[in-house]
């Protein structure tokens, strides 16, 4: 474990926090990709499938708890408790467009045909693209809360640190995980058009922020 | 380099 992964992890665990604090609060899930948050409970299943057969380390088991349980509340309160704030005209994005290649590329591209790792593979390669139902949905209602904001900005922040954990693993321990390195590098470069207009808009107090 | 398939990143 280095910084980076930690404060990667801690990032990630605060977007998902965020979001899931803010629906509570609010009793409202208005703005918000229910899609993306079951493409992110789906990531975090078919990863974690190993949570009872191999133990790493007890952090690494609680996370994975953690993430699995406020992934499935995220998902629970916009699908059940708040679906009727759910605002499901806008949340259109073609998550088959998604899964297909995704799964396509997944049975392609792998350390090893086994299902264990077929459904890894499929995780990190579903991960690098489960947030586009939400940025979909932000251009089409044309702006976004700016709590979503800094929930997006933790959420890419998470995988942007990754990427420099694996740098600092490969230089300290020659660990190159090419899969997981790859779908980051892509997973990352859709946030950066949303980081540019994070820092010169919502940092600046706007507030609201809306893609192009 | 230590092997990918020990999964113990997040």
């Amino acid at each position: 474990m280095n910084i980076f992964r930690l404060a990667g992890d801690m990032s990630h665990l605060v977007a998902i926090l965020i979001l899931l604090l803010k629906i509570w609060r609010s009793r409202s899930c208005a703005g918000i990709s229910g899609k993306s948050q079951v493409l992110f409970a789906l990531v975090f299943t078919t990863r974690y499938l190993d949570l009872f057969t191999s133990f790493i380390s007890a952090y690494n088991t609680v996370m994975k708890v953690v993430f699995l349980a406020l992934s499935y509340a995220t998902v629970y309160l916009i699908y059940m408790r708040f679906r009727n704030s759910y605002d499901s005209e806008n949340d259109t994005f073609r998550v088959e467009f998604l899964l297909v290649p995704v799964i396509g590329l997944s049975f392609l591209e792998n350390y090893s045909f086994t299902p264990m790792e077929i459904l890894w593979t499929f995780s990190i390669f579903l991960e690098s693209v489960a947030i586009m139902p939400q940025l979909f949905m932000i251009t089409k209602t044309g702006e976004a809360e700016s709590i979503t904001n800094h929930y997006l900005f933790f959420l890419g922040l998470y995988r942007a640190l990754y990427i420099v954990n694996w740098v600092w693993r490969y230089h300290t321990e020659g660990f190159f995980d090419q899969i997981a390195v790859v779908s980051g590098v892509v997973q990352t470069i859709f946030y950066c058009d949303f980081f540019y207009l994070y820092v010169t808009r919502v940092l600046r107090g706007r507030g609201k922020m809306s893609l192009p | 380099g230590t092997d990918p398939n020990l999964k113990d990143e997040l």
